[in-house]
């Protein structure tokens, strides 16, 4: 019997397939969205514009079937990556910085060297990644990554004048069915394009396809920001951690006011009464007792404001109607925008839009679903909305099979439960259920009315 | 921005609901599988009947509302953990000992400390592992999980006579639902028992509920045994490995020989003619170019023995039978064994049994999915097994909505493609879905037979 341990490189080296890394056609696609959400996160994070060149090109000969070496390049105006960091974002696994209590596309330090190391695996190149933060200089490197011990390998550095360029830039060369890729890929870039109108993106397929998104608002919705931590959202082990992390900077009652949200001065106070704790003592000082203490008083503690959702950047409903309308164009438009709720601890908002008609959808209910402005595009049957849609009575709202609607629902959080590692689809939490319910019984009683009265005009005009 | 590196435990521990940890219903039945599990893993890779003690108690007090703290212990007569290796293989994420390539119900190397750091995050309590190898003396502890740092925090050790036992012993605390889980947790006991009636297993509710599983049969599958890899389930990342643990063993052709299965004398001649290099190079020394030129040797070859299953350990017909009849005690069963088939480079069978009628199948169609003997009862329609089902036509088998059917499912594999880290549900590998369908087919086709004899009879019985 021999033991070993393996790293989080050798880990998802094995079991890319929990990534998403399936097979050619589905790791085109992943290599694609993991390098467009990294831009988009950096563009956003920092107030810029996106703009992001996305090309794909065969590596090799067309002559060749598929699947094929496909060159997988994107580049972004956004805010660049230090050069100290280039290397590790790029060539370790659990390594990013979107870690934090903040929403962003990203939140697994993982996506960007998945691709990587399934271009690696499956075709044995080197990634190329750039990147300026000044705009006067960018530095740049040609690496692999030593699955073994979860490090890049630098091959060749490069380093030069930016001339006013700032962002990144990314290549990998992956095997790809881009045959059968390709409309998930463009479905993709359109939605994303949907979801954030503000973005610009030009996208060069393999034989020469040119694909242009132009943003339609210069409107960018305000950045998210990071959060404190909620007491409901906390255990043990993060208390223990937020205590370590506090030093000595104060006593008990300091740290918890400033280490939580929705903490003041009286809450602190009818904390530490139940438990009996001094707010003098020295946090660091608390017994493993006291610590338990205080955590259930936490957690028993029925009046905490809910989780403060200003840190959350919505689309909102002007932001939405205009990429729906742009994608879909319909007849009919209505849009739900949810108050602000919470599941365990991390607020999130959901808004939805219900469409109707127009030259794009088809007959029957089209499920767009977008998370953290992300377009999810599989598993789609797994997925909490399909399970809310499923669960509603929809021909009570005068819908019909025939009908060509479009669902579009986002939710935005600090933090999405995806069920799995390549982001596919969202856990059915039933705090999150409730709301994409409601939103959808209010966006769907809207188009009943739009419904019946184009009914009522038909039949008027028959008459 | 500022970058961190996170450690698997960290990783695991903040997203655990990747791992099944999401609620304490779930958590509860996690914590109970993962420990189950590891223990039968033990019990059959030594040949030993496998007898387990299973129990849950309530920590603390009775009069608590839900969720509460249980304690649930599992005990087995395995092979026992080595000391050297007792604390890591529950203290640390990516330790163990099942990353070969031989079939077996773990496979990530991550599912037992999960239980305990979910135990630990939840109620603040330590783990306690016992193991004795020798049944002479036993060696313990009492541990936690440095979550920062992967690795496990000896709080105390233990040591004894064994008298005799051999095998693990694990406890740990936990936050769970034992109203809501106790159905889930029942299912998976008895289905544990289906897929082995080999298995003796007792288990103790938290409310005294005494629950026997006696095994049925002496009767054990040969315990599967590790294979080498298949030529086409490998890349140049884990050929470039292998060539590093070979060293200098030999030349390339041994190399070839040794290191692949099916791949002997005359494919090694055919392999290396095409790319021009000598087999009596040494494998180290092969240049990028060389290395790229063999893979593509490997991958464009058409001639290579399907992947070898003799390492596979299925249940056989008759052990499949006698875990369903006593499971299920139906009317009709009808037994579906497929041959043994591969995807990836590696081997897998499909084993289908199908059960109508008896006490315990209720109107309608039951699916019962078995993967390397796991139960699995979640995420039943994101499976294969699902999809299949979904897309034949069962009326043409005579099936109608009010009758009682069983449909068991059991896929064994050197790797089961889980779609989730919390092993919930198998994704839809072309190959796998073919056999099942096929298997699916056949023993409907005799169920057809059943059923119209069925209503022959009781035709005649009408006049
Ligand atoms: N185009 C980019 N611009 C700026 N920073 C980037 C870019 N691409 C990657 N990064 C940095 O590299 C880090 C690692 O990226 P990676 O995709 O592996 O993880 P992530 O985005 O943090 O999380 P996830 O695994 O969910 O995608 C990011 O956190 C980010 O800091
Ligand atoms: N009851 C047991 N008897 C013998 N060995 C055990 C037992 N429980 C755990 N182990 C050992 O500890 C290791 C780690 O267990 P863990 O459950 O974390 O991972 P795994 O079973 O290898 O994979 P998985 O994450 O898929 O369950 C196992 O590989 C096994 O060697
Ligand atoms: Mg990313
Ligand atoms: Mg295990």
């Amino acid at each position: 019997m021999s033991f070993e341990e393996i790293t989080p490189s050798e880990f998802f080296y094995r079991n890319r397939d929990l990534a998403g890394f399936t097979n050619p056609t589905r790791s085109l696609y992943f290599t694609v969205r993991e390098l467009v959400e990294n831009s988009l996160d950096s563009c956003e994070s920092k107030g810029i514009k996106p703009e992001l060149f996305v090309s794909i090109a065969i590596d090799g000969s067309e002559q060749q079937e598929e699947p094929r070496f496909y060159d997988v390049m994107v580049q972004d105006n956004g805010g660049g990556i230090p050069r100290r960091h280039l290397a590790d974002a790029f060539g370790r696994v659990f390594y990013g910085s979107k870690f934090k209590l903040k929403q962003s596309r990203g939140m697994f330090g993982l996506g960007v060297t998945m691709a990587v190391l399934y271009g690696q695996a499956t075709t044995n190149r080197p990634a190329f990644v750039a990147s300026s933060v000044s705009g006067q200089r960018y530095y740049g490197y040609q690496l692999k990554i030593d699955v073994e011990k979860n490090r890049p390998v630098i091959l060749r550095k490069f380093e030069g004048r930016a001339v006013g360029w700032r962002g990144t830039l990314v290549a990998v060369t992956v095997l790809g069915d881009y045959q059968r890729a390709e409309s998930k890929i463009i479905s993709y870039l359109e939605q994303t394009a949907m979801a954030a109108p503000y973005v610009t993106m030009i996208f060069r397929g393999p034989r020469g396809e040119d694909l242009r998104f132009h943003r339609v608002t210069d409107f960018m919705p305000k950045p998210p920001h990071e959060i404190l931590p909620h007491p409901l959202g906390v255990d043990i082990e993060m208390l223990k951690k937020m205590i370590r992390a506090w030093k000595d900077r104060g006593d008990l009652a300091h740290f918890l006011t400033r280490s939580f949200q929705r903490v003041g001065g009286k809450t602190v106070q009818k904390l530490l009464e139940r438990i009996d704790i001094p707010g003098s003592m020295e946090p660091g000082k608390l017994s493993e007792d006291q610590l338990q203490g205080l955590m259930s008083a936490i957690k028993s503690y029925e009046y905490f404001l809910p989780p403060d959702p200003s840190g959350l950047s919505p689309l909102g409903a002007d932001l939405l109607e205009a990429g729906v309308r742009r994608m879909l164009n319909p007849e009919f438009l209505t849009i739900s925008v949810r108050k602000p709720s919470a599941y365990g601890g991390h607020p999130f908002t959901v808004e939805v839009a219900v469409a109707y008609g127009g030259p794009r959808l088809k007959p029957g209910i089209t499920v767009f679903r977008l998370a953290n402005r992300i377009p999810l595009l599989y598993d789609e049957s797994s997925d909490v909305t399909w399970k809310v849609l499923n669960n509603m009575d929809l021909s009570g709202y005068r819908i019909r099979s025939e009908h060509p609607i479009g669902v579009i629902v986002h939710i935005c959080s600090t933090r999405v439960p995806y069920k799995t590692v390549g982001k596919e689809y969202i856990a059915d939490r039933p705090e999150i259920e409730r709301e994409i319910r409601l939103a959808l019984r209010d966006a769907f009683r809207r188009l009943r009315v739009y419904l019946s009265r184009k009914e009522t005009m038909a039949y008027r005009k028959k008459r």
